[in-house]
């Protein structure tokens, strides 16, 4: 039996959008610590990584691991049928080929139910190496969507550079060249809006605008957004998703031809 | 060149 139940079924909704544009199935593992994701895009340009720790749920069982092949599709259209403050429970019986998503409105006076087949996925799941990173940049979450943006105007790519300075971003097509330098924060009032950066050493990487742009789907997620880089190995976008877990992409760099 | 995710992590 595996049971999972969250307060509020706006955070269910924000993961869903998080990730659909990326990925059109996916396999969500649950084990007694929670539920994992790991899925490549279509083309194996980038993975997302999602987790969200048993602690994090209301209510949460699950007496055997269980792998539930969902399409995202036809998840979103049953969340669609949620209000943001219902209650929402995900409930499966092991070996099950169904499962059953319940919205329970604050007044328990609305009850909704909704069974949705799973599917048997080919699970590949990739060998995520530790990496020492050159450079850690946290920033607002709003400002790298905006900065995605942007620069996604200019051309298919953005040059990402790290300093202990501060981290500019740039883009480079027909228009001419855009270039976008955050400076690291000397002190903030609020702790959201700051502008972090651990260098190592100096790194410069090119990333494909699409991809980061699907990424800053998850900017309702979380109010800063933690980039990590080391030259020659994919850059890894983290939203923290609060008291329940993290959601990770990772993107492969472009090189010159 | 877009290089593929695959190549830098390797299936378990």
């Amino acid at each position: 039996m595996f049971e999972a139940r969250l307060g509020q079924a706006t955070i269910l909704k924000k993961i869903l959008d998080a990730i659909k544009d990326l990925l059109n199935e996916a396999t969500f593992d649950c084990s007694d610590s929670g539920i994992q994701l790991q899925a490549m895009d279509n083309s194996h340009v980038s993975l997302v990584s999602l987790t969200l720790r048993s602690d994090g749920f209301d209510k949460f069982r699950c007496d055997r691991n269980l792998s539930m092949g969902m399409n995202l599709g036809s998840m979103a259209k049953i969340l669609k049928c949620a209000n943001n403050e219902d209650n929402v429970t995900m409930k499966a019986q092991d070996n099950a080929d169904t499962v059953t998503i319940m919205f329970e409105s604050a007044n328990q006076e609305k009850v909704s139910d909704y069974e949705m087949k799973l599917m048997n996925l080919d699970q590949e799941h990739l060998g995520i190496p530790e990496t020492d990173f050159s450079c850690v940049v946290r920033m607002p979450a709003m400002e790298f969507a905006r900065i995605c943006r942007d620069l996604a105007q200019f051309s298919e790519s953005v040059v990402i550079c790290c300093t202990k300075e501060g981290v500019k971003f740039s883009a480079s097509g027909d228009v001419g060249t855009a270039n976008i330098k955050l400076a690291q924060t000397g002190s903030v009032d609020k702790e959201e809006e700051a502008v972090i950066i651990e260098m190592q050493e100096p790194v410069t990487l090119t990333f494909a605008c699409r991809y980061l742009n699907a990424f800053t789907k998850a900017t309702p997620l979380s109010t800063q957004v933690q980039l990590s880089m080391c030259a020659d190995v994919p850059l890894v976008v983290e939203y923290a998703i609060k008291d329940l877990g993290h959601i990770r992409y990772y993107l492969a760099p472009k090189i010159e031809d | 060149m877009q290089k593929s995710i695959t190549s830098f992590f390797k299936k378990k």
